[in-house]
């Protein structure tokens, strides 16, 4: 006997959900005073370190691991700064004012503006708060992390109509979430698909960001930043 | 692949947690 298809997108949300990431923290240098090159620095090794869970991340979506390896490459070439914002995005839901990078690294206007930060805050702050108006939840959360990264427009796919598969997969997903938890509200799921321009707007700005201050030289990089980095140019 | 050569190795390997 198959399970109803309700059942099967329904089983889809509980696995992102279990699928979640551990908490990882900025854990700043406390030997190292204060300055815009040490927060940069900061911001950079997290992003490392929450790049290697986003990989071992993207295994457990249905779907993923059974794309060709360059196909998966490719989208997470693509959707990494996304997928790392959406989690920044995320976790500022309940605070007013800052950017929660990490439970240990909140970073207000001022912050930002010391560190050549403040631009990017204020975008970043733009999507915060888009979602806090639709009072996005956690499955609809995890649900859109995995959109993001099941980008048919990413360059170099090789099989499109496997991506596509993934991606009406997760859809369906987040309709049947909608329709059973927010049943009042029947345009939320199309409202939520409508951020994902915006998001990938915002990546794309901090991804030149960070591409500047590469270039400038004076904030060290780990390798899979770095690669990941070049991979968007 | 050989310049994107740790996420190749990274999606090649078992679970995150053997990292």
């Amino acid at each position: 006997i198959h399970p109803s298809p309700k059942k099967a997108y329904t089983k889809i949300v509980s696995n992102l959900l279990l699928a979640e990431p551990e908490k990882i923290y900025a854990m700043p240098d406390p030997t190292v005073p204060d300055s815009d090159i040490k927060t940069l620095t900061t911001l950079c090794d997290l992003a490392d370190r929450e790049l290697v869970v986003i990989i071992g991340w993207a295994k457990h979506i249905p779907g993923f691991s059974s794309l060709s390896l360059g196909d998966q490459m490719s989208l997470l070439q693509g959707a990494w700064m996304e997928i790392l914002l959406l989690g920044v995005v995320f976790r500022s839901l309940p605070y007013q004012e800052g950017l929660v990078y990490a439970e240990d690294y909140i970073m207000d206007e001022v912050q930002s503006r010391m560190s050549g930060l403040r631009d990017l805050y204020l975008c970043i702050l733009q999507l915060v708060q888009r979602y806090r108006k639709l009072h996005m939840d956690k499955e609809e959360y995890v649900t859109l992390k995995a959109l993001a990264l099941a980008n048919s427009d990413a360059v170099h796919i090789e099989d499109i109509q496997s991506i596509q598969k993934l991606q009406d997969v997760l859809q369906e997903a987040l309709q049947e979430h909608e329709s059973s938890q927010h049943w009042e509200e029947p345009q939320r799921a199309g409202q939520l698909l409508l951020t994902l321009p915006l998001l990938r707007q915002t990546a794309s700005r901090v991804v030149q960001h960070f591409h500047a201050i590469r270039a400038q030289g004076r904030v060290p990089m780990h390798k899979l930043f770095l690669e990941m980095l070049e991979a968007k140019v | 692949t050989e310049r994107h050569k740790i996420l190749h190795r990274l999606l090649q390997e078992g679970s995150p947690s053997d990292i």
